[in-house]
């Protein structure tokens, strides 16, 4: 594994920490679109469910888990817990799932390398993960104050992608059988949806402001 | 039509 894996994947695992513990400190999930965390566990269930077929490392197995794990539970506060509950933002967090699913469905049974059932959850999860968070852009637009621990979650996730995309350019240049085309392709568009996220969180950063994003 | 890859990535 080179360091520009490590560092993609110890980013994912920390804009998910952010937010677990963003919502538990706070008792308040404001700002988080459930919408979102939806879709990722949507993508979480279809690419891992070679968990049960093929074994790959201890590390990506722990790995997987935590992802699935605490998604989950993310969802289930945000819909369950008693007090975490009633701040979500129901009549904000608009999005609506079929906008997304169906063309990567869609897309997934045309564009694929093999057409398995496996195969194909496996490349509809790649195509909705580039997209999943558009829903909570959406909301961050909507939201007047945005606090800075969510505003650190979405940068993180953002950057995971931007940092996998230097870890496919060392793999293509030393490894000669990897050539992945979709995901390289789902990958880019996936950081390209953050670019605009990422020149307002920079800049507030860098003016001491607070993050807030132009409707 | 690519090579079957490799699934090690998260």
């Amino acid at each position: 594994m080179n360091v520009f894996r490590l560092a993609g994947d110890m980013t994912h695992l920390l804009s998910i920490i952010v937010l677990l513990l963003k919502i538990n400190a706070t008792r308040s999930c404001r700002g988080i679109s459930l919408k979102t965390q939806e879709l990722y566990a949507v993508v979480f269930v279809c690419r891992y469910l070679d968990l049960f077929t093929n074994f790959i490392s201890l590390y990506n197995t722990v790995m997987k888990i935590i992802f699935l794990v605490s998604t989950f539970t993310i969802i289930y506060w945000m819909r369950f817990h008693k007090v975490i509950r009633v701040t979500y933002d129901r009549e904000q967090d608009t999005f609506r799932y079929q906008f997304l699913v169906l063309p990567c469905l869609v897309l997934a049974l045309l564009l694929n390398n093999e057409f398995t059932a496996m195969e194909v959850l496996w490349t509809f999860s790649i195509y909705l993960e580039a997209v999943a968070i558009l829903p909570q852009l959406v909301l961050l637009q909507r939201t007047n104050n945005i606090d800075n621990l969510t505003g650190n979650y979405v940068f993180l996730l953002g950057s995971y992608r931007a940092l996998y995309i230097l870890n496919w350019v060392y793999r293509f240049m030393t490894e000669k059988h990897y050539r992945q085309y979709l995901v390289w392709i789902s990958g880019i568009v996936q950081t390209i949806i953050y670019i605009d996220f990422f020149y307002y969180y920079i800049k507030s950063w860098r003016n001491n402001e607070k993050l807030s994003l132009p409707a | 039509v690519q090579e079957k890859i490799l699934k090690d990535e998260l």
